[in-house]
């Protein structure tokens, strides 16, 4: 095999500033979860009470889906959509093939965020990591709580960035871009994005 | 697993939304490929908060169209991402399918080539094995038959350092280039980013697909994850 050259892809993809969206904050922790001790709990909130806010969503299509895969598609069926403000995920276990315990912890993961932020079906819920395992609520719910009471919640680059780090798996570096954009009006609007994954990629969601 | 998160301070109406990410998705995350293997969690959501005082964007706003551009190529950029953080990954590869008789075939055409092991192992030892890629459109499961003629398709790699030639082909008119450059070839799949080109010739549909090498240290990451 020829030599490969080592990229140093952290500082060739990962930005140093952004500008970011209005009305949102974003917070994370290391609860306990990942065995090196790095974030591994991420939480996104809607600060702005101006209007309601909106949610869609597009998951896998795999026949097993992941407990929070059903739990968040079924929020999203019972609010129309309308007045999800939060989303929260975490990594190191992917609360896969897990059954009814594997639904009640994702329902108690949601429920923590929903009572912190005083609404029913305001939350969807991601997991990320092994599959097969039992998420370690006492830690999760317990991140969660410092999360909020802690208020460890952010709007600057770097509390996006550690959020971004706190759904990372495999990856090597994590993942967020954000652009401001004008429409005709002269309306500017921005677009933030993160993304995890680096092993079992081929979605193919709807 | 990929899990992705989009989140704007426009104010746009759920059905809307849904509308926008769906077609976004479809020409984005559901064209990448690392390993072909799909997980049980993927997931991408949108949230829009209506932070930024305007109209409400529904699908028949005068600017539906341009929003939903913009986010598809927003999430098209964050999907790239993730490919070029493919286990392992040493290459990042753009599977480009064009002039197909419908979207639906080039798709499955650019992820049959993006899937192939073979394809992925040739492209980390930098050999020009374009029997590979035909190969795998061969077998592509087509929804139309005649999206696919033989005489009229070609096969390009391309170049993305802006050396010149750009393009060297593979198979003209379906017709293998057996004098191909083999040292011209070397040179682009020695690229971290390269494109494969395929042109079938038989409409006028395009997909792209993004895809990765396939290493020795995917298998060394993936040996042992779960202990």
């Amino acid at each position: 095999q020829k030599a490969v050259k080592s990229i140093d892809k952290y500082s060739l993809y990962v930005p140093k500033s952004g500008v970011f969206p209005q009305g949102f904050k974003a917070g994370s922790l290391a609860s306990g979860v990942k065995k090196n001790g790095n974030l591994d709990l991420g939480i996104i909130l809607n600060t702005n009470k101006s209007r309601p806010s909106t949610a869609a969503a597009v998951f896998t299509t795999n026949k097993f889906k992941a407990a929070p895969v059903l739990l968040s598609k079924k929020v999203l069926d019972i609010s129309g959509g309308e007045g999800v403000d939060a989303i929260v995920v975490n990594s190191g276990c992917a609360n896969a093939v897990t059954g009814d315990v594997g639904l009640q912890d994702a329902k108690q993961m949601v429920g923590v965020v929903n009572k912190k932020i005083g609404s029913e079906n305001a939350t969807l819920v991601m997991s990320t990591g092994v599959i097969g395992q039992r998420l370690q609520m006492a830690k999760i719910s317990s991140g969660i709580d410092q999360i909020f009471d802690a208020d460890k919640f952010g709007d600057d680059h770097e509390s996006w960035l550690n959020l971004a780090k706190s759904i990372c798996t495999t990856d090597t570096f994590p993942k967020l871009i954000t652009s401001k954009f004008k429409l005709p009006s002269g309306t500017e609007y921005t677009l933030t994005g993160m993304a995890k994954g680096a092993g079992m990629i081929c979605p193919n969601m709807a | 697993t990929l899990l992705g998160f989009i989140v704007t301070d426009l104010p746009i109406k759920s059905n809307a939304l849904q509308s926008m990410l769906s077609s976004a998705v479809t020409r984005s995350f559901n064209c990448i490929s690392v390993d072909g293997d799909m997980s049980t969690n993927d997931t991408i959501c949108m949230l829009a908060n209506g932070a930024v005082d305007t109209a409400v964007v529904d699908v028949t706003s005068p600017e539906y169209e341009q929003i939903k551009d913009q986010v598809t190529s927003f999430a098209q950029r964050l999907a790239q991402l993730v490919v070029r953080d493919g286990e392992g990954a040493t290459k990042f590869v753009t599977v480009n399918v064009k002039n197909a008789l419908n979207f639906a075939d080039a798709r499955v055409m650019a992820e049959a080539i993006s899937n192939s092991m073979l394809v992925k192992t040739a492209l980390y030892g930098q050999d020009a094995n374009w029997g590979r890629i035909l190969c795998a459109i061969g077998y592509a499961k087509l929804g139309d038959v005649a999206s696919l003629d033989q005489s009229k398709i070609n096969v390009s790699f391309v170049s993305t350092d802006g050396s010149e030639p750009r393009e060297l082909k593979l198979i003209v008119d379906g017709v293998p280039q057996l004098d191909v450059d083999e040292e011209r070839a070397s040179q682009i799949l020695s690229l971290p980013d390269l494109e494969v080109l395929v042109d079938l010739g038989t409409g006028k549909e395009e997909c792209q697909f993004w895809t990765c090498d396939l290493t020795q240290e995917y298998v060394t990451i993936n040996g042992d994850y779960r202990s």
